[in-house]
């Protein structure tokens, strides 16, 4: 059965779209199919997976704007397993355009994904770094959600406003949806403030804190100069491996539950 | 004569918070009066300015949905010279309100603000990470804009993205509208990828490249911890100083234009 899982924060630059790509590299070596959807209209999605440059045949904005099948968007990346679907063509004004169709139809994209189950064994969405409406389009369509931390304060005090949002979110549109766990990123053992962050974190959300923690490495951030998932280029980097144990994780919650 | 400066970014987690704060101290240290206008409904600026847990008296939301005066939001801090108007009160949904009323009224900021020149010197806006509708209100409001350029690959890739957006905002509602400078922030020059990004910060947006940088240093990291601008808890830390010596660069570009 495909599990829809979102990968959001409200905090910027914390590690959501390296997270993803990450994730969905680490899946497909387990011989899964992934999709991986990229709602945030940033554009990081396609350089991250070898397509940089390349023009999506359909964006998510198009996909939305002129009601058109989800599956008219999907590219094939040079990874076995793994396909994505690019939010827009980077034209300006698209992320208005996203905004406002996510506003008037929250369920859009749920109701597109549906169309596509059987097809993947998971589908991963790229959030983009608000609580705005294409947030509320993401976890509507989710059954379970992961929160990237990075270890610093701002990123840790943002937390209880979002699990409010959530709460919100699930009573208005989607009942089931489940918290995988809170990932902490960008961990620097030697810095006061990732052992600060990570107390904090035992403390007030310890039930749903993961296990694997990603480390702030360079294999991670030259990620987007590659072009391809550090889980391909550097399998056993430190990075590379986090994302696999983070991989091994989910699935073995997912077998529990 | 007021000046209005939005620090904006399309890329997530760059330093718009972290320089909006250290900026307002540092022009608050010339003896400039100064507002700080939190668009971001994130709710990173009252922790950062000794306000953390404090209500605003009225949020930027409430502002704009009730039509009421700016100055209204307007709270002290304990930092002679700067003031700050908060985003909102961490209400749930009020992120979608704010993003509702901005694509409707995306000149409301700029008309609000309007009633506050001659009160301070320098306007500084918050900007969410996104090119959505708070961002057009922003940039629709403001004389010049500031974008932090986190030294990384993702981050230098929004930037043709961005000022093709702020082509079309100027053209829409704000032919004024200047560029103050690329700020390049979390610089740690014994890595690769920041030594990449500055060279190609140079060779194509060179005339717009800011000469002060601003390098990754615990003493940034570790503001909303200590609850103030790092330039007054830590002025002659190298956080400190570098925005100290940014304020400089921006204060003389002012005069010479
Ligand atoms: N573990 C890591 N170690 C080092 N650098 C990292 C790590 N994870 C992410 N990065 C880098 O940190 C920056 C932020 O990561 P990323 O862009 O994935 O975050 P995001 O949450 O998707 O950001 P946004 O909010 O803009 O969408 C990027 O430059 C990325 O390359
Ligand atoms: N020069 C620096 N050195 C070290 N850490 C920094 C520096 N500048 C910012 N930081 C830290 O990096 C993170 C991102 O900075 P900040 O929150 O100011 O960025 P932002 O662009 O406002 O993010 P958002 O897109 O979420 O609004 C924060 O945890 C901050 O404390
Ligand atoms: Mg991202
Ligand atoms: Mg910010």
């Amino acid at each position: 059965m495909t599990q829809v899982i979102a990968i959001t924060s409200q905090k910027g630059g914390v590690g959501k779209t390296t997270t993803a790509v990450n994730l969905a590299a680490a899946f497909a070596r387990e011989g899964q199919r992934v999709l991986l959807i990229e709602v945030d209209p940033q554009g990081a999605i396609l350089p991250s997976v070898g397509l940089d440059g390349q023009e999506p045949p359909l964006s998510l904005a198009r996909v939305f704007e002129e009601d058109q099948d989800l599956g008219g968007a999907i590219m094939q990346t040079p990874f076995e397993g793994i396909d994505v679907i690019a939010a827009g063509r980077n034209a300006v004004g698209e992320e208005l355009q996203l905004d406002r169709v996510a506003a008037a139809h929250p369920m859009m994209l749920r109701e597109k994904i549906d169309g596509l189950i059987g097809r993947y064994d998971t589908i991963l969405l790229d959030g983009p770094p608000t609580l705005g409406a294409l947030t509320h389009l993401t976890l509507a369509a989710a059954d379970l959600f992961l929160i990237p931390v990075q270890a610093e304060e701002y990123a840790y005090r943002t937390l209880d406003h979002f699990f409010a949002a959530v709460d919100r979110i699930r009573h208005d549109y989607n009942p089931e949806l489940q918290c995988a766990g809170l990932l902490v990123t960008m961990v620097d053992l030697r810095t006061r403030m990732s052992v600060r962050v990570i107390n904090q974190l035992h403390e007030n959300f310890g039930d749903l804190l993961l296990m694997t923690m990603i480390p702030r490495t360079v294999s991670l951030q030259d990620m987007p100069v590659r072009g391809k998932p550090t889980l391909v280029h550097a399998a056993s980097s430190r990075g590379g491996r986090a994302y696999a144990e983070l991989a091994q994780e989910l699935l073995s919650a997912d077998e529990a539950a």
